[in-house]
């Protein structure tokens, strides 16, 4: 399967409903500095379930179009990943902001953080081990781990 | 737990050497994890060394900056082969490299992408996005507040017009 | 010494703010500085904000990686403005920035080099270095084991042919 | 006053006796990854008095050319740094490895660490407070440090 689309709400720089996108085997996204191609990659790292702290903010309403500035233009925001299986048939993830939570749903429907992640793991995303995303100015880091920290992130893959 | 963990690292290790010398173009570039317990691999540390093409085997720190990310690139495009995630996006990993290694790098993915997942790159780097499928512009506009829009350019269609071009020249 | 500290603080808020114009070319750009102690500011941190062209005021955690890279340049220029050294040499500090940043931060420093005291950068881009007075290439010589050989290219020589040259085409 | 000339002996990836230079006003230090630009900041912060480890290594004897691979060409290596003034007048600093520790010069002659440093406070450079050296990596760690480090910073210049 691949990644075909990503509908983003008031998520972080992109503002009202927009659609990025189609994606193909290799695609490559540019645009000028601050323009919003990093927080396309918190909107992934967001809808796969990571945990706010990994996503430059402190707290998850900071992740609200407008609230970097103290003027959130709503009081939700939310990101779907639209999934093409190999077969043609189409699976969408959302999470959704709500309050200080989120709300998870698979195919539209409404379901708990666990059934959420165990949905992505059976596409073979294993979000907490991170093995798919690599972030701004991580390369460098990985090289020069500890050999103790290398082990930690071999834990996390097996 | 043990059983799966020296799996993963079997793996990973035969997978890394052959993704650096992909990556190098060079049969003499090599890369290797060593365990500083081979017994229990997974209660000691796992060091991690590479030989860059025309060098000799020194320790990473020794390495250029460039030379690091490569290195980085051979580690994670190895681990993510254990358990093959069906897409991979990878923010300016180009950052450190010369042009020569952008042309390595991206033919690799560019290779990668058509024969295993998919794959997703961010760059400011015209030698390395030139080599895409499709690009996603992002643009900032102007408000109140900045916020983004976005426009879509699938590149098969002016490879097609190039080709034809071409064609029509000769 | 809390004199000294104060003084120096005194200078670079205001440098900063200056450089930091300078650099974005944009009158609407701002950078401070402010003590958590305005009292005894020694005693404490001192943070720092910028304020990028286009945008509003936000933590400096929400910049992205090329606004951070020219945020922290900004911060560089003012401090080395306090007790100038007679040289200053940048190691690949463009590596985040794209085309536009690039041209901007390589005249800012065209122009100081030429003012102020004596730049050497090290840089893997042609858009940044194009605009230097000489250029210093670093070669690797294969041998037993790899080292560096310097070849010099005095740019002042060639701009003049390009002169001649655009001189006698019209 | 300008930085002239930096003659390297067996330093790092330098090998044998090679020149330096002449440094501009605006000079550009270019070529291909892993070709030895970054050990010509290495060499200008070791004639500078900086320790080893800032240097990237753990022992000055890996800094002579070819000890990264236990094949070190010498027993010793040295960078001397032509500087000179607005008068013309020419001032030369040279550091020498000497078993584990160093020798320094200043217009050839012998002199102590600290007479060594003082000259080159005359003419502005502050070792310690490296203002005049950004080394590879460091622009982004630099805008992102705490505030009681960027005090810290503040202390080392004033
Ligand atoms: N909650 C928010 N609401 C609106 N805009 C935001 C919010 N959070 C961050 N931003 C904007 O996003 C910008 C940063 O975007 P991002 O990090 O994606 O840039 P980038 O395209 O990756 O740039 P670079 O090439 O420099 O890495 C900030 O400058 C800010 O204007
Ligand atoms: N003691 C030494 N003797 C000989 N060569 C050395 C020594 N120490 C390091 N090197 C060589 O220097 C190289 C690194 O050089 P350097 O870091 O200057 O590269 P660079 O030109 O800055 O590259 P990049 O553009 O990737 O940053 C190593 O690959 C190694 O071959
Ligand atoms: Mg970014
Ligand atoms: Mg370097």
């Amino acid at each position: 399967g691949y990644l075909k689309l990503l509908l983003v709400e008031n998520f972080k720089s992109w503002r009202g409903q927009q659609c990025i996108g189609p994606f193909k085997k290799f695609t490559c996204v540019i645009g000028p500095n601050g323009s919003g191609k990093s927080n396309i990659m918190d909107a992934l790292s967001f809808v796969m379930g990571e945990k706010t702290s990994n996503l430059r903010v402190r707290h998850i309403q900071e992740l609200i179009h407008g609230a970097h500035v103290g003027k959130p233009v709503s009081s939700t925001g939310s990101v779907k990943m639209v999934y093409c299986e190999e077969s043609g048939e189409e699976k969408t993830f959302s999470r959704i902001i709500r309050g200080n939570g989120s709300e998870f749903l698979f195919n539209g429907t409404a379901v708990s953080r666990s059934a959420y992640t165990k949905e992505l793991k059976e596409i073979g995303i294993i979000a907490r081990a991170r093995n798919c995303l690599v972030f701004q100015g991580e390369v460098e880091s990985i090289a020069m781990k500890k050999p103790k920290e290398r082990t930690q992130l071999f834990e996390q893959i097996s | 737990r043990y059983d799966q963990f020296s799996q993963c690292f079997e793996h990973v290790s035969v997978a890394i050497d052959q993704i650096y010398k992909k990556f190098c173009r060079n049969n003499g570039a090599q890369a290797f994890l060593s365990p500083e317990n081979p017994e229990e691999p997974y209660l000691e540390g796992i060091s991690y060394n590479c030989v860059a093409p025309g060098k000799r085997f020194m320790p990473m720190d020794n390495l250029s900056g460039g030379e690091k990310s490569i290195a980085a690139l051979a580690l994670l495009f190895a681990m993510h082969s254990f358990r093959p995630a069906p897409f991979f996006v990878l923010d300016e990993v180009d950052a450190a490299l010369d042009n020569t290694n952008i042309s390595k790098v991206s033919s690799f993915i560019k290779q990668q992408s058509h024969e295993k997942f998919q794959i997703i790159v961010i760059s400011l780097k015209e030698e390395f996005y030139s080599k895409a499928d499709a690009l996603i512009g992002v643009c900032p506009q102007e408000d109140d507040f900045m916020f983004s829009r976005v426009l879509t350019l699938d590149l098969a269609l002016y490879l097609d017009s190039n080709e034809n071009e071409r064609q029509m020249k000769h």
